[in-house]
């Protein structure tokens, strides 16, 4: 299948948060996120998997640096209502983004990008995929070497990288 | 801002693993995905968030249905390989789509999404969000319901569903 790998992005802009220990019942997403919606707060990955502990999820997400403050103390009244673990967050994080085509089977360019970021000795914090990227969210320090490495390993032009688009 | 919610797509024919306490240091989503990917087996959801143990981290990705039994043994060994906790599963599930343009801020969007399920009593299992889309993993049984009560919340054409997009 050909992926065709068009570009890297990168966006500094964001802070992660995290819930821990949702009750994994329904309508605790709708509660957490009332709030962040009626103020109005941009959020850009929302990320939920599978948790450890049996009836709880970790819930993650980003927000515009601006927010964070605001949302972080939005997120732990919500955790103390819902009866949820504790919130952790980090602002200091970078998204960084592969875009490509056919992205279908993500099993190869996530295998090669998770592989160009670890020779790098780069943690990955985050991960989420859809039809056409795979993004990680990794420590904003390591931001210029990771879109360059990616740069290369995907035999992308030199070009400087497509910025700071979301 | 102005979200146009485009279509609802859903997928039931994926399966989710979730490979818990992979310990959070360079080098494990690398080794994970090495053995799926090289074994061909599609993957179209990824996701990783931070977890509540700290140096650990929970991920979950989503496979075909068919690819289900293989990539749960591979998972399984890499789980020992690389001193991880517990393998869990669910073959199922359905993933549920919101496209939309301009979904820059999906915090409305989301908060919509998640309080029409919930008020079907529809357990949200996964989240991840793309800038055009927002995507809930929930059991099987519900596709049909979700599908139903997420076009109404939307006031989309009661056309009938977009079909088996990813
Ligand atoms: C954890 C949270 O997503 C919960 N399962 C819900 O449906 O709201
Ligand atoms: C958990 C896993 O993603 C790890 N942080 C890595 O970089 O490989």
């Amino acid at each position: 299948e050909q992926v065709v790998v068009s570009g890297i992005t990168y966006n500094r802009n964001e802070a992660r948060i995290t819930i821990t220990n949702v009750p994994d019942v329904p309508g605790m997403a709708a509660k957490l996120f009332r709030p962040i919606s009626d103020a109005k707060i941009n959020v850009d990955l929302i990320v939920q998997g599978s948790g450890s502990i049996p009836g709880r999820a970790d819930m993650s997400f980003t927000v515009p640096k601006p927010d964070y403050d605001k949302a972080i103390r939005m997120t732990e009244r919500m955790a103390e209502e819902l009866g949820a673990g504790k919130v952790h967050s980090n602002p200091n994080i970078a998204k960084i983004s592969v875009i490509g085509l056919g992205m279908r089977s993500h099993s190869g360019v996530a295998c090669k990008i998770f592989e160009t970021l670890s020779n790098q000795n780069i943690n990955i914090k985050m991960i989420s995929t859809s039809e056409i990227k795979v993004s990680c969210v990794i420590d904003e320090k390591y931001t210029e070497l990771a879109v360059r490495v990616l740069h290369d390993a995907f035999e992308l032009e030199k070009s400087p990288p497509l910025g700071t688009v979301k």
